[in-house]
């Protein structure tokens, strides 16, 4: 009798299941309405299977979205799992699109997938890309601005993981501050 | 315990044959 060994057959778990999500700027539509569930996975074989059918982020148009959350949180700010939340904002210059943009992305997936936040990672709810002709943003989305000890935890992991300079800083703005916000900069609750 | 996967090893399972 042959035994086949595990490895082989058995898809890789992760700890929680994923949804990605795309959201398309249509002005006919409400911004719910240009919001699109992708696919859902909860393997590390299905994860590279869906990232490697979908374009990179600097293929999509400007005012594209992609989401990715864990199941059962929706990409808003509305939904009970974010609206006391907050995001780590890497806001990228134009160039950036070519040099960084995609590689970026990937980590952060890498960094979710992966549950590269330690302890804290239960706190983390998702990240989104953003493509705009003004500039590209970045955010990790994370349950609780007022959880000091999570927040900057994953800010550094984060941080270090994109390998942004020591001497260069990210800051972690609340939603609540990002809706409200009445010019265009919302004021940082953390930075690291 | 939490399953925690770093980068080298999410990374490569890019290129993987799928699973049957």
């Amino acid at each position: 009798q042959e035994i086949v060994n595990p490895e082989s057959y058995i898809k890789h778990p992760l700890q929680n299941s994923w949804s990605l999500w795309f959201f398309k700027n249509d002005k006919s539509k409400t911004w719910q309405a240009n919001l699109r569930l992708i696919s859902k996975f909860d393997t590390v074989e299905d994860f590279w299977a869906l990232y490697n059918h979908i374009q990179l982020s600097s293929n999509l148009m400007s005012g594209c979205d992609y989401s990715l959350f864990k199941d059962g949180i929706e990409p808003m700010w509305e939904d009970e799992r974010n609206k006391r939340g907050g995001r780590w904002l890497m806001t990228l210059n134009k160039q950036q699109r070519r040099l960084d943009l995609d590689r970026f992305w990937l980590e952060t997936l890498l960094c979710l997938v992966g549950e590269a936040f330690d302890d804290h990672s239960d706190q983390v709810c998702g990240a989104v890309v953003n493509i705009r002709t003004k500039g590209d943003k970045i955010a990790v989305w994370t349950a609780d601005y007022e959880n000091r000890d999570a927040v900057t935890h994953i800010g550094r992991v984060y941080k270090e993981r994109l390998g942004i300079p020591m001497k260069m800083t990210i800051g972690y703005q609340s939603h609540a501050d990002t809706a409200t916000k009445s010019g265009s900069t919302t004021k940082n609750k953390f930075v690291v | 315990g939490k399953r925690q996967y770093n980068r080298d090893f999410l990374l490569g399972f890019q290129f993987m044959p799928a699973c049957v």
